[in-house]
C-alpha cells in the first residue's frame, strides 16, 4: 500500500510517522563534566565519563546513563544543550528526564535555519517574571491570535530525586487551529535544531539565592524531541540520501528535503503543501512528448481558472505553442499521426519557384501557389497552364 | 487531369539570378 496514492492511484496527502528525532543524533553541551577528571566523573573513561552522547542515545545502551555538566561555583549557571536533527521537522513534543533536581528555571528554544538563529517555543520557571520577565502561563489573559512562547511551571522534583521535563509544542498555540490550514502553526512547529537553557540550578525549598547550593551540576538524559519529519505532506518517510542526509521521500511531483517545491517540469501550477483532503500534487506539464523543461507562468494559470499555468519551453521535433501542440512555421500537422509522434509536424516543402513563401498551411499543408500553379507544394500547373520560361511567372494560360 | 511537375530547368534564370533556389 502506497499511503501517498490511494488505491486507484490518485494521489493523497501523506505524512511520515511519530519518531524521536532526536535519538541518535550529536547532542552539543556547554558544559560537560570530566575534564579534568574527578573523582564521579572522568571524560577519559567511558565506565565514569557522562558526555552528551547520553541525552539522545538509545536507552539503556550505555552506562552511565545521565550526562552531566561540569560544576558550577558561580553565576551565570547557565548550560545550553543543543540538538541538531538533521533537517526541518514538525514537532509534536519535547521531554528531557533530569537524574537528579530540575532545574528551576530553564528555556526551551528552536532553529529553523539549523542553528543560524533561534527563537523561543516555552520557559519553565518557578519565577517567571523574575527570570523571563513574562508572567506565568495559568495567570495570562486569552491567547493571542497565533501561537507564543509561554512560561510554564518548573518540572517538579519526584520522588526519586529527579524531575521530568514534558511540553507539548501546541501548548503555546490557541485552540482551534489546524495544523492543514494553518501557516502559522506550521511554522511555529518546524524545527531543525533544538536547544534547552538550563538557566538555574534548584535550591531546596526556594528558587532564590543559588550561589548558597553552589557547587551545582545539571544532570539528565532522555533527550526527546517527539515530531514527524516534515515534508509538507508529500512523504510518507525520510531516508538518507548519497551524502548522509536525511531527506524526504518525495511525491506527487516534488522534490527537495523538504519537498518544498515542485520538480522541473513539474509547474503546471503553483507548489501547494499537501492536506489531508486534497494532495495538491505538482502536475507535469503538458507538452505532448516534444519538451523537457515548461515553466510556471501566474498570468496564464489565472486566466485558466487556477487549472494550468506552464508553459513548454525548447519545443523539439518541430513544434511550437505553450503545449507543443501545434507545428512552427514553415511545417505543418500530418493528420496521420497522432499530435505526440516525433514526426507528426511535416515541413511543407514549397516548391521554390511554384509557391509565393515558404509557409503552407499548419493544418492542410496547402502551400500559398503563384497564379497558375497547382499542388500541396505548388509544384505543377493547374488545368489551362503550361509551364513557361519565367521563374516569376512558371505558369501561363495555355492559349 | 494530373500536370506534370514544374521542371526546373526550362526556367530561365538570366534575369532573375537572385532568386534562383540553391540545388
Amino acid at each position: 500500500a502506497d499511503p501517498c496514492h490511494d488505491e486507484g492511484g490518485a494521489p493523497r496527502g501523506c505524512v511520515p510517522g511519530l519518531v524521536n528525532a532526536a535519538l541518535g543524533r550529536e547532542a552539543l553541551a556547554s558544559s560537560t563534566c570530566g575534564r579534568p577528571a574527578t573523582r564521579a566523573c572522568d571524560a577519559s573513561d567511558p565506565r565514569r565519563a557522562h558526555p552528551a552522547a547520553l541525552l539522545t542515545s538509545p536507552a539503556g545502551s550505555a552506562s552511565p546513563l545521565c550526562w552531566r555538566s561540569d560544576a558550577l561555583t558561580q553565576a551565570p549557571f547557565n548550560v545550553t544543550l543543543t540538538v541538531p536533527l538533521g533537517k526541518a521537522f514538525e514537532l509534536v513534543f519535547v521531554s528531557l528526564r533530569f537524574c537528579s533536581a530540575p532545574p528551576a528555571s530553564l528555556a526551551l528554544l528552536k532553529s529553523q535555519d539549523h542553528g543560524r538563529s533561534w527563537a523561543p517555543l516555552g520557559f519553565f520557571s518557578s519565577h517567571c517574571g523574575l527570570d523571563y520577565g513574562r508572567p506565568p502561563a495559568a495567570a495570562r489573559g486569552p491567547a493571542g491570535p497565533g501561537p507564543e512562547a509561554l512560561c510554564f511551571p518548573a518540572p517538579q522534583v519526584q520522588p526519586d530525586g529527579g524531575g521530568l521535563l514534558a511540553f507539548s509544542v501546541q501548548d503555546g498555540s490557541p485552540a482551534g487551529l489546524d495544523l492543514d490550514s494553518s501557516p502559522v502553526l506550521q511554522d511555529w512547529v518546524t524545527a531543525t535544531d533544538i536547544r534547552v537553557v538550563l538557566t538555574r540550578p534548584a535550591r531546596p525549598g526556594d528558587a532564590g539565592d543559588v550561589e548558597s547550593t553552589a557547587p551545582y551540576s545539571y544532570s539528565a538524559t532522555e533527550l526527546q524531541v517527539g515530531g514527524r519529519c516534515k515534508c509538507n505532506g508529500h512523504a510518507s518517510r525520510c531516508l538518507l540520501d548519497a551524502q548522509g542526509r536525511l531527506t524526504c521521500d518525495c511525491r506527487h511531483g516534488t522534490e527537495g528535503p523538504d519537498c518544498g517545491r515542485c520538480k522541473p517540469f513539474y509547474c503546471d501550477r503553483p507548489w501547494q503543501r499537501a492536506t489531508a483532503r486534497e494532495a495538491h500534487a505538482c502536475l507535469a506539464c503538458s507538452c505532448n512528448g516534444h519538451a523537457r523543461r515548461c515553466r510556471f507562468n501566474m498570468e496564464l494559470y489565472r486566466l485558466s481558472g487556477r487549472r494550468s499555468g506552464g508553459v513548454c519551453l525548447n519545443c523539439r521535433h518541430n513544434t511550437a505553442g505553450r503545449h507543443c501542440h501545434y507545428c512552427r512555421e514553415g511545417f505543418y500537422r500530418d493528420p496521420g499521426r497522432a499530435l505526440s509522434d516525433r514526426r507528426a509536424c511535416r515541413a511543407c516543402d514549397c516548391h521554390p519557384v511554384g509557391a509565393a513563401g515558404k509557409t503552407c498551411n499548419q493544418t492542410t499543408g496547402q502551400c500559398p501557389c503563384k497564379d497558375g500553379v497547382a499542388g500541396l507544394t505548388c509544384n505543377r500547373c493547374a488545368p489551362g497552364f503550361q509551364q513557361s520560361r519565367s521563374p516569376v511567372a512558371p505558369c501561363v494560360k495555355t492559349p | 487531369e494530373v500536370m506534370p511537375t514544374l521542371d526546373m530547368a526550362l526556367f530561365d534564370w538570366t534575369d532573375y539570378e537572385d532568386l534562383k533556389p540553391e540545388v
